[in-house]
């Protein structure tokens, strides 16, 4: 019916770890 | 401090919007410079709902690399705070309160009936539409789960210095200086008071200040419940682990005092309305080992007694204290051999752990259960000191 709610579309999200190693490394790349 | 962001009351749905280039000023003024006592007086965790509302509008314009690139900056933003602050407990407890709020609005307005039981018609309008944001929820848990620690071990760094004299070596008990041991009265500089001595009023002021601290910021409360059960762990553990090393405190009146303590403790529990957090119940090998002090240690039904009183100490434990036991005067006779024998063979069946001190570093899982807020996003004010004209309310 219409007022079903449209199914959500998942974001992938990288872990905690994943996410500072991204962190870190943008640091160092950073002058 | 008061003053609002002008809004039009009508049209407010509750989200925010905000170019892509003031990402970087959002997460600074709102995460990384932001000082917990600027938002006194305003609503708990108010920068966990204005970052929803943020996340929300990105969803409603289905922007997926907008709700990655805040979420990312959030939770970066949060993890620089706490490095640069990780001796500082109320901005440790500040960041828990927000982490987990965040967690709890994404739960609440996930569109996940099993979170929305308790929301109201306005709060369901105020779901996510486009994006299912659970990975982003496992990180939130693990950051938060990151948070707690740090929380702890803040928390058990300002009290751990003041345990052994607080509980062991502080007289606060009227009369009692006159029958400690003999031999170890004014025994050392440490009893006597000086820079590295503390009564229990010291822990009491220092868990108070946790306890306020933790309440004004709007922590869930089964989560303060947990922080004071591992902080009563950890003086159980540090206390007990003294008492076992220490023969001039294994005496009648230390058993007394530490009795005594221990009842304050349980008072300033019941008083601040934490007793079903389970701190008392880890107190439970010290509160049998200051009763295994103070009782008679002579007959066969005296032996007979502490066995069956003293089921948190191992048997190693009793025997420890019990060889350790200091006489108060020369009326009172030592423990005899004979009958440590006899408590030795009554336990032989006791499957205890072989080592003598607890772990004092040991931690409890933590829990973050659900705890949905009663609050309606279009019902938050953003306070002008927060510098966040940029974002403009839809």
């Amino acid at each position: 019916s219409s007022q079903r709610p449209r199914p959500r579309v998942l974001l992938k999200a990288p872990t905690l770890a994943e996410m500072e190693e991204m962190n870190t490394s943008e640091e160092e790349e950073s002058p | 401090r008061q003053v609002t962001v002008q809004r039009k009351e009508k049209d407010f749905q509750g989200m925010l919007e905000y170019h892509k280039e003031d990402e970087v000023l959002l997460i600074r003024n709102l995460v990384t410079d932001l000082k917990p006592q600027m938002l006194s007086g305003t609503v708990p965790c108010l920068p966990a709902y204005i970052l929803y509302m943020c996340i929300r509008h990105a969803d409603y314009t289905s922007d997926d690399l907008k709700v990655h690139s805040l979420l990312t900056s959030t939770i970066n933003g949060i993890k620089k705070v706490l490095k640069k602050h990780n001796d500082d407990f109320e901005m440790t407890s500040f960041w828990l309160s927000n982490t987990c709020r965040l967690l709890h609005c994404l739960k609440q307005y996930s569109g996940d009936e099993g979170f929305m039981t308790q929301n109201t018609a306005k709060q369901n309008e105020h779901c996510l539409k486009n994006f299912d944001l659970t990975e982003y929820r496992q990180v939130l848990s693990d950051l938060s789960i990151q948070i707690y620690q740090q929380l702890i071990k803040i928390a058990e760094g300002l009290l751990q210095p003041m345990i052994v004299s607080a509980m062991l070596e502080n007289e606060s008990i009227q009369g009692l200086s006159g029958v400690k041991p003999m031999g170890y009265r004014k025994r050392s500089s440490s009893m006597e008071g000086g820079e590295n001595s503390y009564c229990l009023e010291a822990i009491i002021r220092q868990m108070n200040s946790f306890h306020t601290v933790m309440c004004d910021q709007g922590l869930d409360p089964e989560i303060i419940l947990q922080v004071f059960k591992q902080l009563f762990y950890m003086i159980n553990a540090v206390t007990l682990n003294n008492l076992l090393l220490r023969k001039d405190v294994c005496s009648w009146s230390t058993g007394m005092q530490l009795r005594y303590n221990i009842s304050q403790l349980e008072e300033w529990l019941r008083g601040r309305n934490l007793q079903q957090s389970g701190a008392v119940e880890t107190m439970e090998p010290l509160i049998q080992a200051a009763q295994l002090l103070q009782l008679k240690k002579k007959t066969q039904e005296d032996a007979e007694a502490i066995c069956s009183l003293c089921t948190s100490l191992s048997t190693q434990q009793i025997v420890k204290i019990l060889n350790l036991y200091t006489p108060l005067n020369e009326f009172e006779e030592r423990v005899t051999v004979s009958f440590i024998r006899t408590i030795q063979a009554q336990l032989q069946e006791r499957s205890d752990p072989q080592q003598l001190l607890l772990d004092f570093k040991h931690m409890f899982p933590v829990l973050f259960p659900f705890n949905p807020s009663s609050l309606t996003m279009d019902s938050i004010h953003i306070p002008a000191c927060l510098n966040l004209e940029f974002l403009n309310e839809v």
